[in-house]
């Protein structure tokens, strides 16, 4: 079927790629059967590529599972809510798209005009993100002492908190440790 | 606050307490989450006066013993108090919370995530009534042994043994080789005095596969090791430094016959085997588990995004133009590309968690009736969603972490730490590789199912028959 460069089109292209990577399994199993292996060794032979069916067919129900999801959870939220979520999933198919474009190019008709406009299309998201990224994560409302980060506490003051964290060393306890009248000065004056 | 944070905030176009209550359910659920957060932090059990990464490994498990008994002696208030249930605990013990408090790892944990659900899962109704009050009121703590030295996902290889002997109504545990030890088991080592033991059940010279049993492992007084029983910390790992994981040998240890939990399946006083309705029951608890690792999955993301989210707001280097100050990190769309991504797998892997979860307690439901048909269903799904979840996590915190250089590489940057736990889901409760295999199964046989035209797909693989399997078919 022709490729439709849409959200949905995705979505369903993943679930093209999903079957056919599993028919491609299933056919390499037959083939390897027919050609005397038994089925537990033509099972393995084949196991890296069912190991990425089975990572394909998951990706395609997570990415199936948070469009659908989040359009029934932003029916009750504000305009401007929406779209940012909306502007979210759309990253998130997008940025998968074209994380598995091997896959889409070998089992899908996508071509190069449309791989250009998902690519456009991204960093056009990336864009448009940008002004909401820090509101993005403050949504997540994880408390300072839970994120336990010097890096990334509410109030940004990350180099204050660096150096504080810096000085709780047991090490900063005190100016001169005690290794230095044991081994360095010992050798810095020749008598190690 | 810092003045480019700030602004950032300023310029944000939507409602972030509007998001919030979204993300959480609702308003009221925000307040409870709040409540809760509020309640257990102004305990001040997570406080250390000395980092812990700045102990030794004895200290820091003696600290984490330490914060565990004060965190459960608030929970069993909070039992008391406000007649909290189980998803209290799951609450306060699991997610952000339990690892905000216990940073490194709890070693009571099991105790509450396996131990408890495992004995309402699988012990009879007087098995239950005669355990569950002493391990709720932590008169008794129990860990879950499974994982052997030698042997790991693949359950049925499991070697330790359990023997029934008719004479004394007893069962025989050993570990006939050093491969068939407990190796693993949060809690272990020198904290459980219980666990639930993962064993090869004979009886009348037959093997019946793979059966629960509890066993004590120290005296409730002296916590001595009993008789026959070899018990240990198996050492230092990667991160999870506080769970006190432990080994776990026999030597020919008898327990009574109703330490085996026997909801399913039964041996009766004279050895007679009986079987359980469908050996796939057993599962229940290990999906309990997977679907609540999707959800720490989450949880850990969305802190990891938090941190180098807003530390890339306020980070400033290397000018874009010559004639411009150095702008904030966050304006390079390279450092957008690594970032925003993860934000949205957060809300990605959450409503696909909620999802799994409703299906499961659907599924479940159906269980109880006798109905297994979408056992199989779930049970694919709850394996590749448990593996791309983790492996998902454990790419978007180390992204996080290289996102903020050096700084990053700084454990006060708490983003090692969280790789540390994080990168660990990709092994427990189910390898990654062995689970994405253990979901081809299902889907081989969905494929032969549609080819062959034979009943109707079961709901998440219905597009393989709907889909012409594309180009190269």
């Amino acid at each position: 079927p022709p490729w439709d460069n849409t959200i949905e089109g995705i979505i369903e292209g993943f679930h093209v790629v999903a079957a056919g990577k599993i028919g491609v399994c299933v056919n390499q199993i037959e083939k390897r059967q027919k050609a005397g292996l038994c089925y537990e060794d033509a099972w393995n032979m084949t196991s890296v590529q069912l190991a990425s069916a089975s990572e394909a067919h998951c990706r395609a129900i997570i990415l199936a599972t948070y469009f659908k999801e989040t359009q029934i959870r932003v029916d009750s939220a504000s305009p401007a809510l929406k779209q940012v979520l909306l502007q979210l999933v759309d990253l998130y198919v997008v940025y998968w798209a074209l994380a598995r474009l091997g896959d889409l190019l070998r089992f899908t008709s996508i071509s190069e005009r449309d791989v250009e406009q998902l690519q456009s299309w991204y960093e056009d998201l990336l864009n448009k993100l940008r002004v909401n990224a820090v509101g993005l994560v403050d949504g997540f409302d994880i408390r300072d002492e839970i994120l336990n980060s010097a890096l990334g506490a509410f109030d940004g003051r990350a180099y204050e908190r660096l150096m504080e964290e810096a000085m709780k060393s047991p090490l900063n306890a005190e100016p001169v440790n005690k290794s230095f009248h044991d081994y360095l000065k010992p050798l810095m004056q020749g008598k190690l | 606050v810092n003045g480019d944070l700030q602004r950032e905030r300023d310029n944000c176009t939507f409602s972030v307490t509007e998001l919030t209550n979204l993300i959480d359910g609702d308003a009221q659920k925000t307040e409870e989450r709040k409540q809760r957060e509020e309640m257990v932090l102004k305990e001040g059990i997570h406080l250390e006066p000395v980092p812990a990464v700045y102990l030794s490994h004895k200290e820091k498990y003696e600290l984490a013993v330490k914060k565990s008994c004060a965190l459960f002696k608030m929970i069993k208030r909070l039992q008391e108090e406000e007649n909290a249930g189980m998803e209290n605990y799951m609450a306060v013990l699991g997610g952000s919370l339990g690892s905000a408090i216990l940073g490194d790892g709890n070693p009571i944990t099991l105790h509450y995530v396996m131990f408890i659900p495992t004995i309402m899962g699988q012990g009879t109704v007087e098995q239950q009534a005669y355990w569950i009050g002493r391990a709720f009121n932590l008169n008794i703590i129990g860990t879950y042994a499974q994982t052997e030295l030698g042997h790991g996902t693949f359950i049925r290889g499991l070697e330790t043994t359990a023997t029934y002997d008719p004479s004394t109504k007893e069962f025989v545990l050993n570990s006939p080789t050093l491969t068939s030890y407990k190796w693993w088991p949060g809690g272990l080592a020198h904290t459980a005095n219980y666990c639930i033991v993962m064993a090869q059940l004979y009886t009348q010279g037959k093997c019946h596969g793979i059966h629960p049993f509890i066993v004590q492992l120290r005296d409730e007084e002296s916590h001595m090791p009993l008789r026959g029983i070899k018990v240990g910390e198996i050492g230092a790992k990667l991160g999870m430094n506080g769970t006190n994981n432990g080994f776990l040998g026999f030597e020919n240890v008898r327990i009574p016959r109703d330490h085996m939990l026997m909801k399913n399946s039964k041996v009766l006083e004279d050895g007679t085997y009986v079987n359980a309705p469908n050996s796939k029951l057993t599962y229940g608890t290990m999906m309990f588990v997977r679907v609540m690792i999707v959800n720490d999955m989450c949880n850990y993301i969305a802190k990891a995004v938090t941190i180098a989210t807003r530390y890339s707001a306020i980070r400033r280097q290397s000018k874009m133009k010559p004639d411009e100050p150095e702008p904030q990190i966050i304006d390079f769309l390279t450092q957008r590309h690594k970032l925003f991504i993860g934000i949205a797998s957060v809300h990605a892997f959450k409503l696909s968690s909620e999802w799994i979860w409703n299906m499961y307690n659907n599924v479940t439901a159906e269980l109880e009736s006798g109905d297994l048909e979408r056992l199989p269903e779930l049970h694919a799904l709850s394996c590749c969603l448990k593996a791309v979840s983790t492996a998902d996590a454990a790419e978007c915190v180390e992204r996080c972490r290289l996102a903020c250089g050096g700084h990053g590489y700084m454990l006060s940057s708490n983003l090692p730490l969280m790789y540390g736990l994080v990168t660990a889901a990709c092994t427990y409760e189910g390898e990654n590789t062995v689970m994405l295999l253990q979901t081809a199964r299902y889907l081989v046989k969905s494929w032969h199912q549609a080819r062959q035209d034979s009943g109707t797909l079961t709901p998440t693989v219905s597009y393989i028959g709907r889909v012409a399997s594309g180009r190269r078919m």
